[in-house]
């Protein structure tokens, strides 16, 4: 464990965190993508299978079980909470997110590490979650008032892998030097979409103005 | 199974 992915780590529990916040206090879900939430299910699920097979470490099982269940129980609030539900908007969260779960897995099926059920669906959640925010981001150039909670949200949901890829250098350098394409270039590519938002997200915050992406 | 170091990441 080193610095970097502690942080990474931490940065995302404290989305998922202030995600669940808002959607307890403000008894809404306005603003947010269920889609995008649905795929981190199964980003989650498909790469926690070694779950109750692989002890890591204590941090490791209780951080897993977290994002499980408060991704999980983010779903259920959107889908059938009596109150929250209510606030979804459904037909402007339209991205088919389907259409990004097959491609995943047929990618996970061509280009893997080993050729065996976990690491094909380890390697899969691998690409889902690169491209998982995609919905989010569609939702949020749609709304017109995005609330400071929902970008800080997504802020911190982005922030988190691109400190993953400190974390990958640094254990490059002070591990044994093995190379990773595979969770390397998925951890870049999903940093890189969020790009665009980090600008209009930190141009709003020096300018201290509402948060606007362009359509 | 040889134990995969990143597989210890979340």
């Amino acid at each position: 464990m080193n610095a970097f992915r502690l942080a990474g780590d931490m940065t995302h529990l404290l989305s998922i965190i202030l995600l669940l916040l808002k959607i307890r206090a403000t008894k809404s879900c306005a603003g947010i993508s269920l889609k995008t939430q649905e795929l981190y299910v199964i980003v989650f699920m498909s790469r926690y299978l070694d779950l109750f097979r692989t002890y890591y470490s204590l941090y490791n099982s209780l951080m897993k079980i977290i994002f499980l269940g408060t991704s999980m129980c983010i779903v259920w609030y959107m889908r059938s909470h009596k109150v929250v539900r209510q606030t979804y908007n459904n037909d402007e969260d339209t991205f088919r997110h389907f259409f990004l779960v097959l491609p995943c897995f047929v990618l996970a099926l061509l280009v893997h590490r080993n050729f065996t059920f976990i690491e094909i669906l380890w390697t899969f959640s691998l690409y889902l979650e690169s491209v998982a925010i995609l919905p989010q981001l569609v939702l949020l150039q749609k709304s017109s008032n995005i609330d400071n909670l929902t970008g800080t949200y997504v802020f911190l949901l982005g922030a988190y892998r691109g400190l993953y890829l400190f974390n990958w250098v640094y254990r490059f350098f002070t591990e044994n030097h093995r190379v990773r394409w595979i969770p390397w270039l998925s951890g870049l590519i999903q940093t890189a979409i969020y790009t665009d938002f980090f600008y209009y997200y930190i141009r709003s915050w020096k300018n201290r103005e509402k948060l606007k992406l362009p359509a | 199974i040889q134990s995969d170091p990143i597989k210890d990441e979340l």
